[in-house]
């Protein structure tokens, strides 16, 4: 299926950062397939949408311009949905 | 707020924790401040008190390491992960590790460590991340004024769902602001008026100077002597070997033996005793016979014998090539300093009953004095 407009409009790098953060801080064992292999984006839209909630973010489970923001900001190394 | 499942924590309620290692960000000595500064946060409103030991296995262990540091988390470089800890528990339970690819500060450059402790040090106690913007454990880290920071609210409830409110707000008894210590009769007040009479040891104090003596000190203010007992002044010292006022922090140290106390003022601040270890000296050194702070050099001289250290305050570290026989560099002043104080940019030293009046920048001695012409005899 064609990528979605949101889909096209975010770098690599960014999907690559994103991805890398949702198996640090919100991969426990209800979404192993996110620590496990490269993440399905079913996978990586579900586990996003968990991220904007806690965040307070709307809720999309698109990789929109503030929920890149916050992936990007310095913070604690503990997970956020610790095991 | 929230808790980790199970809602682990600590079951006594006195915690132990060791820097194993630091940051050269920072000098050891501010990283101990700060690190002591963010437990004092929880220790003011949960009934648990934390204690720094500097040998063995402490309940939570803390270092400064960027990349693998030795768990199965390493650190990312600048940026990212600042630090993480352990939640409440045996062994690497509560150990708490900071990325020393940050850099760590007590200002609003950089990264701030006392904020960033304090988070992790929530997680040490059993706290989980919090939603709330405005809370501590907020995970993303966001600078905020420390100068008087206690604890946001979410997060005291939180610590407190888990240990209870400790009753009184400052867990040590402190005297109310400005009290005017009573004059104590002891069991030997010493003589003021004495020829002969030998300092332990004396310093400035915001602008007044104290002279120690025994279990007392006199308080010279613009209009009178008082002398007071030191423990109703500062309940945890009994006695003085040397004392020195560190100005540009408003704080001043005494020593006996080879331990040393911080204080501002009247107040005590917590995390002290701590060994005289931390400046440099070493082990050989079991006490203090005085010390001055020479706001010029920014530096700290300690005599010790017939010899003296010079202590970069700025750096926190001992200057290259010390010690140094005192008559090398002093010469007139005596074999041995008793006590010393800046006052009005002279220095004073005593030896025995004899007290020299110095020029530090001039390198001599002006005049001769005695010790007991200060107590308005």
């Amino acid at each position: 299926a064609p990528a979605s407009v949101t889909q096209e409009t975010v770098s690599t790098e960014d999907q690559e950062a994103a991805e890398a953060y949702l198996k640090h801080f919100y991969s426990d064992s209800s979404t192993s397939s996110v620590s496990g292999r490269r993440v399905s984006i079913q996978d990586f839209e579900t586990t996003l949408k968990q991220m904007q909630e806690f965040f307070g973010l709307e809720v999309t489970g698109k990789l929109d311009t503030n929920t890149i923001k916050v992936i990007k900001k310095p913070r604690c190394g503990v997970s956020d949905v610790a095991e | 707020f929230g808790h980790f499942p199970g809602k682990p924590k600590w079951e006594k309620k006195t915690i132990t924790y060791r820097i194993t290692e630091y940051t050269p960000d920072l000098s050891q000595r501010d990283v101990d401040a700060v690190i002591t500064q963010a437990f004092k946060l929880y220790s003011d409103v949960i009934p648990l008190d934390f204690k720094q030991v500097y040998s063995g296995t402490a309940d939570i262990m803390i270092l400064f390491k960027a990349r693998y540091h030795g768990d199965f988390h390493p650190f990312d470089g600048p940026s990212g992960v600042l630090a993480h800890a352990m939640s409440p528990g045996p062994d690497v339970g509560g150990d708490t590790h900071f990325d020393d690819d940050e850099q760590w500060t007590l200002s609003a450059a950089g990264v701030n460590l006392l904020l960033v402790a304090a988070h992790e040090f929530g997680h040490a106690l059993g706290l989980d991340h919090s939603r709330d913007p405005s809370a501590l454990m907020y995970p993303t880290y966001q600078y905020v004024n420390t100068n008087g920071y206690r604890l946001p609210l979410d997060d005291k409830r939180g610590v407190q769902a888990l240990y209870g409110v400790r009753e009184s707000p400052y867990p040590q008894p402190q005297p109310e602001p400005n009290p005017q210590p009573k004059p104590e009769p002891g069991p030997n007040p010493p003589e003021p008026c004495k020829r002969d009479l030998v300092f332990d040891a004396a310093t400035s104090i915001r602008g007044e100077l104290y002279f120690f003596k025994n279990e007392y000190y006199w308080k010279k203010t613009s209009s009178s002597i008082q002398q007071i007992r030191i423990k109703s002044t500062w309940p945890a010292i009994n006695s003085v070997d040397a004392a020195y006022e560190f100005k540009s922090k408003g704080v001043s140290y005494f020593f006996k033996g080879q331990q040393y106390w911080g204080v501002k003022g009247p107040v005590s601040l917590p995390g002290y005793p701590k060994p005289i270890s931390q400046f440099g000296f070493p082990s050989s050194v079991t006490k203090i016979d005085a010390a001055v702070y020479v706001k010029s050099t920014g530096r700290t001289l300690f005599f010790v014998g017939s010899n003296y250290w010079s202590f970069n305050e700025r750096t926190g570290k001992m200057d290259r090539g010390f010690p140094k026989p005192i008559h090398h560099d002093f010469p007139g002043i005596g074999s041995r300093v008793d006590a010393a104080f800046e006052n009005y940019g002279y220095l004073y030293f005593s030896d025995g009953a004899r007290q020299t009046e110095y020029e530090y920048k001039k390198g001599r001695v002006r005049r001769v004095l005695l010790n007991y012409g200060w107590l308005n005899c």
